[in-house]
């Protein structure tokens, strides 16, 4: 594994945390999607699958436990927990999962590299996880006053998937026989999903001011 | 390390 891997899922590691001790600590999920959390819930399950069917290390199944267990967590918290799902504005959060995830099911019914139920449903995970966060990016933009957790988490999962952008290009490099256009378009367009929020990040961090995004 | 597929990938 090279350091742009690992720093890429270290990122994605804290990104979840950072959610999750928000919600944890101040009983509060304002501002976050509920149906990005869904979608990645749905992402990691179908993508994960393999762990009962192939073993590649510790580290791996280890860390698809991680983020199996922290999307479903997290979901429980905005939609069970009793002091939390009262600040969950379901008025705001109103991106339809459906127009995410149909067109994702015919995209990998049409584009995978195998045509089993396991490769529709890995190639699937792919293209719902570049969309997922979406609803997410709308909410944020209806959102009048981001505060700083759900802004940092943004941030990192978009750091995240620049490192992985990296670490393909580093990998198709340095190993034989690694093309995937199926993980590298889609990560491709899921990263440049994050350059509006990003320049806007950024400024917000220049100017020392808070993080607003344009109507 | 695995060679040729991206599947050891998270």
């Amino acid at each position: 594994m090279n350091i742009f891997r690992l720093a890429g899922d270290m990122t994605h590691l804290a990104s979840v945390l950072v959610l999750l001790l928000k919600i944890h600590t101040i009983k509060s999920c304002a501002g976050v999607s509920l149906k990005t959390q869904e979608l990645y819930a749905i992402v990691f399950t179908t993508r994960y699958l393999d762990i009962f069917t192939d073993f590649i290390s510790l580290y791996n199944t280890f860390m698809k436990l991680i983020f199996l267990g922290s999307s479903y967590s997290i979901v429980w918290y905005i939609r069970r927990h009793k002091i939390v799902r009262r600040s969950y504005d379901k008025n705001q959060d109103t991106f339809r999962h459906v127009f995410l995830i149909l067109p994702c099911i015919v995209l990998a019914l049409l584009i995978n590299e195998k045509l089993t139920f396991k490769e529709v449903l890995w190639a699937f995970s792919l293209y719902l996880e570049a969309v997922a966060i979406l609803p997410q990016l709308v909410l944020l933009q209806r959102t009048k006053n981001i505060d700083n957790l759900t802004g940092q988490y943004v941030f990192l999962l978009g750091v995240y998937r620049a490192l992985y952008i990296v670490n393909w290009i580093y990998r198709y490099f340095t190993e034989t026989h690694f093309v995937h256009w199926i993980t590298w378009i889609s990560g491709l367009v899921q990263t440049l999903l994050y350059a509006d929020f990003f320049y806007y990040y950024f400024q917000s961090w220049k100017t020392n001011q808070k993080l607003q995004l344009p109507a | 390390e695995e060679q040729g597929s991206g599947k050891d990938e998270l």
